[in-house]
């Protein structure tokens, strides 16, 4: 564990967390896509498949369990809590995730390490990961200004993986290894579909505007 | 040559 995987980690739970405050106390998901929220779903429990055969660590175990329990919970407020689902924006979020689910299955076909059930389903995980943001990024652009919660969830989220590709970076110098280049280009893909958001989130930062971006 | 990382990250 380095510095650099620990923050990611930690950027990504704490992704998790603003999202389920911003749920929680305002009991409100407006503004937050359910399609990403079920892409992330999808993402945990396919990469997680070896949560009960591989015991890595307490803290990977955990981490695991914490990402999946959240995001699935995340999903059911969204779809079946009588106060929240109200405020959900189904005529915006209108992203055909479903291609997605489908085209990066195909790519795991294609493209993966070894042709075996976990593998597939691990890289298939990979590559959704670095898509799953998009029907997330089109709501908000639609719906105009972003509310604080939603914009710092976006932020963290991508804060997460950009961390993580320096933790790539310290491991090939400091282990001699080298990251699997599914990974490495999923995660370049992933982190630079978050640019643009990043670049209005640090002007509305600067000029202490509300977050808005162009549609 | 340089081995691939372990499947130890989340």
């Amino acid at each position: 564990m380095n510095i650099f995987r620990f923050a990611g980690d930690m950027f990504h739970l704490i992704s998790i967390l603003v999202l389920l405050l911003k749920i929680y106390a305002t009991k409100s998901c407006s503004g937050i896509s359910l399609k990403t929220q079920e892409l992330y779903a999808l993402v945990f429990v396919t990469r997680y498949l070896d949560l009960f055969t591989d015991f890595i660590s307490v803290y990977n175990t955990v981490m695991k369990l914490v990402f999946i329990g959240s995001t699935a919970a995340i999903v059911w407020c969204m779809q079946w809590h009588p106060v929240v689902k109200r405020s959900y924006d189904r005529e915006l979020d209108t992203f055909r995730h479903y291609f997605l689910v489908g085209a990066c299955f195909v790519l795991a076909l294609f493209l993966h390490e070894n042709f075996t059930f976990q593998e597939i389903f691990w890289a298939f995980s990979i590559y959704l990961e670095a898509v799953a943001i998009l029907p997330q990024l089109v709501l908000l652009q639609r719906s105009g200004n972003v509310d604080n919660l939603t914009g710092q969830y976006v932020f963290f989220l991508g804060a997460y993986r950009a961390f993580y590709i320096l933790n790539w970076i310290y491991r090939y110098f400091m282990e001699q290894r080298f990251s699997r280049w599914i990974s490495c280009i999923s995660g370049l893909v992933q982190t630079a579909l978050y640019a643009d958001f990043f670049y209005y989130y640090f002007l509305s930062w600067k000029n202490n505007a509300k977050l808005h971006l162009p549609a | 040559c340089f081995q691939t990382l372990p499947k130890d990250e989340l």
